[in-house]
């Protein structure tokens, strides 16, 4: 995957960390310190459609050689996640009880075009 | 998009920056309330006493009841478990402080309760009640240890299970309530209420007050239930 830089405009992953002291949450969530709310943004050309190793399963590389063919479906495709992993968070519940639990899937990693 | 451009995907005109942030950090907390379930973030919580904390992770450790990131996060020292790529379904530990409740000269009653929105969506896979006896009288103390359940038709505390133990020496006893504290994850509010009876006389084995470093507590682990998947072929 590639890391949005100040001025990329093609798919890429651009960093986003939510602070919890900088929403004062800091009081009830324990532990990390922030939330790396990182999302994916940029244009997939058709050329860059599918590319083996960017969001391609075989079968939409397939489809998207034949879309590539026919200008007649000349439609760009979609910058998405392709790689995530869970979010690990220690908080106090309403009853100030502990809680840990790992959200599965919030923080992005890489993205690509589908 | 570019300041002023158009975003090529839905056609919605660009954020200037600061609203852009405002609108992510509003879109952060959003997304990790709905993944808790919390209608709203929990007011400001009355945690426990540090010594207490620490006590509890160590007995845990010490029994295995506690997996290594627990206790790594909760002492609040490394950083949080990077590498958890779990099963996909969402798991819970819940580390729960007693509550006094009343008490009589030969009885003592303790309150934990469980967070509704962890109760209302996953099952109890494992859940140990901790008791410290602080001063067994002379010899052997008898102690019976109720678990009661709050009845939903009524006032009254329904018997969930029973244990009778002689108590010889202080120190932590561990007690299996997987299955009560299960029987209460399908109540509105899963609140569990232990009663420690000792004959007439003896006196409470359990130390003195909720500060003290070696106060009751419950470690629950849980699993959320296997969303429904409809299939469409």
């Amino acid at each position: 995957g590639v890391d949005c830089g100040a001025d990329s405009r093609m798919c890429c992953r651009q960093e986003f960390f939510v602070d919890f002291k900088e929403i004062g949450w800091e009081d009830w969530i324990i532990q990390p310190e922030g939330y790396h709310m990182n999302y994916c943004s940029g244009l997939c050309p058709l050329h860059m459609a599918g590319i083996p190793g960017l969001a391609a399963s075989f079968h939409t590389a397939v489809l998207n050689r034949i879309k590539a063919a026919s200008a007649a479906a000349a439609v760009d495709s979609c910058c998405v996640p392709t790689q995530r992993r869970p979010l690990s968070l220690l908080y106090y519940d309403r009853d100030s009880n502990i809680v840990k639990t790992d959200i599965p899937d919030m923080i992005v990693d890489s993205c690509g075009c589908t | 998009a570019a300041k002023g451009e158009r975003c090529p995907a839905c056609g919605v005109a660009a954020l200037a920056p600061g609203a852009q942030r405002d609108a992510l950090l509003a879109l952060a907390k959003r997304s990790i309330l709905a993944k808790l379930r919390l209608p709203g973030r929990p007011s400001v919580p009355q945690p426990p006493s540090r010594g207490s904390l620490l006590t509890a992770l160590r007995t845990m450790l010490r029994d295995g009841a506690a997996t290594p990131g627990m206790l790594r996060d909760a002492a609040a020292t490394a950083g949080m478990s990077q590498d958890g790529r779990g099963t996909g379904l969402q798991e819970y530990e819940l580390l729960s402080f007693a509550e006094s409740g009343s008490s009589t000269s030969h009885s003592v009653h303790l309150h934990f309760r469980f967070s509704q929105e962890v109760a209302r969506s996953s099952d109890i896979q494992q859940a140990t009640l901790y008791l410290f006896w602080a001063s067994p009288g002379r010899g052997s103390q008898p102690v019976t240890v109720r678990l009661l359940r709050a009845d939903p038709a009524g006032p009254n505390l329904t018997v969930t299970g029973e244990t009778r133990l002689e108590v010889q020496r202080p120190g932590w006893t561990a007690l299996d309530i997987g299955a009560a504290v299960q029987s209460l994850f399908t109540q509105d509010t899963p609140r569990l209420t232990v009663q420690l009876e000792v004959p007439e006389g003896w006196g409470s084995p359990l130390p003195p007050h909720p500060s003290h470093s070696h106060w009751p507590f419950v470690v629950a682990r849980a699993q959320a239930r296997t969303p429904h998947r409809l299939r469409r072929r």
